[in-house]
């Protein structure tokens, strides 16, 4: 058990939380003041001498022991089943989530953060993040065609990883029209967010109706 | 939780990157 | 044992073959035609159908199962040390692993990429880069003040994975001069690239004398 640093609704900190909730590890998640101030607390010579990086999620368990970089923390809060009974599973899990890393976030930010008016809009990056945002949609869609989940047949960090670096995309910019070429990626994408480790987490996740635009 | 996000380091160009390396290589390699 | 996919000198795929001389794991590297031609290979149905990205590294068990993305195929290519032994360990290797990825590649990438001639050079990306490359060496010359390794007393795939990511870097632009302000970072490099398991992969890595410039 141990304590959790974030800012709120953290898509990080949310594959973390969502592992605690799996293993029953006691996590108490420290995200406003006066437990932690984003901005303040992670820029004090406290916190930098735990974690170098200033940079959050970042762990610290009872017993002292510091984690940074959110895929180490949710593996460590994970328990055997989320990180693959077998060393063939365990590397697809690990597979899933460096997908999730290198293939869906840098387009999903490009396209959502515009929309969400945090990023200037640049029409050529959007259209090319979206043809990206498809490639990876599709070879989930693929993946998924004859499985329930990436990984074996229970819920996994490959599950937890992927769902959280697409939550953006599928709250903010796929509409209906746009996910409809992937059911599979559909259907795996909604039977886990309503399984009540994460919907303890995420809460309801309300789907986009209609694809945001460019918010100047 | 907008706010926080702006402050998140993205590698946006990574796919730019992925994309000039593959090309780079496959040059490379006749 | 299996066969890694690859066009040579890949440091991504040296992750899993470094892995491999430690656990014995036998490895045949395709990387040259008749086995392997980059562009064409990973190009072809066969390819798709196993590794849907299309990119490499790939690896194929001799068993068939497959596996994509370099972590996970270093990653089942270790043992149980390379991996962490014990589960703070596990974690704190993938704590390392993800920090290559997030703080090193990306700048790594924007400095040395002009300098192959294989991205346009950009005066203040190239600037940033640097700062950012500094500080993720700064983070590492401080974690290996009191360290000889990045996790516990041997090597592991933390060491691997950051070795790989910095090769570029060091042979490409980390002149005596930028590197001297990080003597603890230098002596965890020198001694890894001097181990048998990674000299028998990368061979005599040439550092870097003078900081290669844009190459047009």
């Amino acid at each position: 058990s141990g304590t959790l640093y974030t800012y709120p609704e953290n898509w990080r900190a949310f594959k973390a939380q969502i592992a605690a909730q799996y293993s029953g590890a006691r996590l108490k998640v420290a995200s406003a003041p006066p437990a932690f101030t984003f901005g303040q607390t992670n820029r004090s010579p406290a916190f930098l001498g735990n974690f170098p990086l200033g940079k959050v999620p970042a762990f610290e368990a009872d017993d002292g022991f510091c984690l940074f970089e959110s895929n180490a923390i949710a593996y460590y809060l994970s328990n055997d089943v989320l990180r693959g009974s077998s060393p063939q599973a365990s590397a697809q899990v690990l597979q899933w989530v460096s997908f999730a890393d290198a293939e869906i976030i840098p387009p999903a930010s490009t396209w959502v953060f515009p929309t969400l008016g945090i990023m200037q809009y640049n029409k050529q990056a959007t259209e090319q993040a979206k043809e990206e945002v498809k490639r990876a949609l599709a070879v989930l869609n693929q993946h998924l065609n004859t499985r329930t989940f990436l990984v074996g047949e229970r819920v996994t960090l490959a599950d937890i990883s992927v769902v959280c670096s697409l939550l953006w995309l599928f709250k903010q910019v796929l509409e209906p029209a746009f996910r409809q070429p992937f059911p599979n990626m559909n259907r795996w994408f909604i039977t886990c967010i309503n399984q009540p480790q994460f919907k303890a987490v995420l809460g309801d996740v309300k789907l986009c109706d209609k694809m945001a635009q460019f918010d100047a | 939780a907008v706010q926080y996000l702006a402050q998140e380091k993205i590698w946006f160009e990574k796919p730019q990157y992925d994309e000039a390396e593959r090309r780079f290589y496959e040059g490379v390699n006749g």
